[in-house]
């Protein structure tokens, strides 16, 4: 059975979809079978794995909504290792589509379980979320058995963090008891910055070991990547966050062993 | 009557707050009376002009969906000349509380009209949108006369522009007529990295003169701001990011000049 990790912050921008992406093919060098879901109406996670578009005939909408076979809705991506379900625009009218419904936010976790067991033909299920704590992220919440939070050094990004620890401490008494936090990874981080440097501080003082030993640092070839729709272990394997991506994989995975 | 301008885009992390802030700030140097409206649940406007959470008792939810009057929800920040409409998350339930009421989508719209006049004791009314395009960002559209776009020069940035397009043509089209593009600006521009370069190009190849002649550059005393709980005008006057925004104000003025 799969271990499904959902990748989420209210706060925008903090480098959700850039950890989802290269946590799945740091993760597929280890040779795991690697599924990224894409929950975000921008899309952004299928654009930078190349699925262009027009090639998204099936999609995480109809995984929700339509009742989609997760089989049919994953698609293979160029990247040995790493399969996605895409996102469209049409993903940000589900929540409507699913208002009456009593179970809107089991949809997910019910969709990825294959005959009693999550997304079995996958070791890890990695899911991008949308800046918000709506539906889709609460659905994505109520699948995982974690949750992943990327921590922006920047001082807004700190002030919703305690939001997030609300809504995932709601979802474990309701829908979700076994859901734990993964961890926290501080992302856009520079060392020369006083700023990065108090938000390090402050988040470990507060967090403790939540928050991983590895730091993503703001690194241009990150952001470069996606405009040539690959993972940076791909388009840049040398740079600095190819490097940081890797150590959080192993981090992970030696996460993995512990439990 | 006031101008009301909503400063929108569904990609998070672009810039909106920073720039609802910091053009407020420099509207005010120029003698205008500014409201802004918070109306991202994460409240990082209202933090960013130094109201602590325990001070906000009227806010942005009571405005939509309790039905409080104007008056009685704007406060007077420290700052002459700004005025808020604090939010806190609360204004995250807000779309469910009022998912029955047929007028859902004029509700600010609505609350800013005083007397027949929109907002008439302000010059602007400027409105920070939370990262989606859900109820509470359709509610400061209908609202509008005008949206301002920040745009990050970032690859993922350009993508979501598109949709961004056709929700206020659709917001044109069923609820408000008047509402036009203030413009799109630039911002967390590094002129030594070729990927802002190319964002520029690109941005002012498709949108032409919709791209304001100012960008805002990325200016660590823009992240450093917030923190002490003003705009980067008050906390660094002569730094770059200041005069950036004190750029776009001028633009706006002359904008506001011509029509
Ligand atoms: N470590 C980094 N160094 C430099 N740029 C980065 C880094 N991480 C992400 N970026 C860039 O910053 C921007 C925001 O990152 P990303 O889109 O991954 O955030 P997000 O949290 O998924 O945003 P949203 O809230 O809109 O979904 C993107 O343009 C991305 O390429
Ligand atoms: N020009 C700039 N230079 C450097 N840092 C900036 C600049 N503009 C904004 N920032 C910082 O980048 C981060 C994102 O900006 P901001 O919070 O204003 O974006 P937003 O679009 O309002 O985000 P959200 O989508 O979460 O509402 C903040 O930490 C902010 O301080
Ligand atoms: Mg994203
Ligand atoms: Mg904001």
């Amino acid at each position: 059975t799969a271990r499904i990790i959902a990748i989420a912050n209210q706060k925008g921008g903090v480098g959700k979809t850039t950890t989802t992406i290269n946590l799945a093919a740091a993760l597929a060098e280890h040779g795991k079978r690697v599924l990224l879901i894409d929950l975000d109406p921008q899309g952004n996670a299928s654009t930078g794995l190349g699925l262009a578009a027009p090639d998204r005939t099936l999609t995480s909408y109809d995984l929700l909504v339509e009742g989609a076979v997760l089989g049919s809705v994953a698609v293979a991506s160029e990247f040995p290792g790493i399969w996605i379900c895409p996102a469209t625009s049409d993903l940000s009218s589900a929540e409507m589509a699913v208002i009456e419904n009593p179970r809107r936010m089991m949809l997910l976790r019910e969709a990825l379980r294959v005959g009693g067991y999550a997304a079995p033909a996958f070791d890890y299920v990695l899911i991008d979320c949308p800046p918000t704590l709506g539906l889709l992220t609460i659905n994505a919440l109520v699948a995982a058995d974690s949750v992943l939070v990327p921590l922006q050094s920047e001082f807004f990004a700190l002030e919703g963090l305690s939001q997030l620890v609300l809504t995932v401490r709601e979802v474990r008494q309701t829908a979700n008891p076994d859901l734990r936090f993964e961890g926290i990874v501080l992302t856009m981080y520079d060392g020369r910055n006083r700023l990065s440097q108090l938000v390090e501080a402050d988040a470990r003082e507060t967090l403790g070991d939540l928050v991983f030993k590895t730091i993503i640092p703001r690194n241009v070839r990150l952001s470069e990547a996606p405009s040539f729709s690959k993972p940076v272990l791909q388009y840049d394997s040398a740079s600095r966050g190819a490097a940081a991506y890797r150590a959080l994989a192993i981090e992970i995975l030696a996460l993995q062993e512990t439990r």
